[in-house]
């Protein structure tokens, strides 16, 4: 769904954010 | 449902979507989609952050969205 793709983004970017 | 296995999380993949032109990480999880992939969806994010924390890429603002690339 949608909504689980925007979590996953949303997981992914703060992972990232986290890193860079 | 798709069989799984059929896309593969790799550096490779992610290296070559990332040659072709900037994505974001909705558009990279789309390619990584996890009915095909048959990965978890805490285990794609978890490869995509891994992965992308090695490769590095080079980072743009495209339409106030955060877009990733990489150059040859």
């Amino acid at each position: 769904s949608s909504s689980e793709a925007d979590e996953m983004a949303a997981a992914l970017e703060a992972e990232l954010n986290h890193f860079m | 449902a798709a069989s799984s296995g059929e896309v593969q999380l790799t550096e490779e993949a992610v290296r070559r979507y990332l040659s072709r032109k900037p994505m974001t990480t909705k558009d990279l999880l789309k390619k990584f989609q996890t009915k095909r992939t048959g990965l978890s969806s805490d285990a794609t994010v978890n490869a995509l952050a891994q992965l992308l924390k090695r490769l590095d890429p080079e980072r743009k603002l495209i339409a106030d969205k955060m877009h990733f690339f990489l150059k040859e």
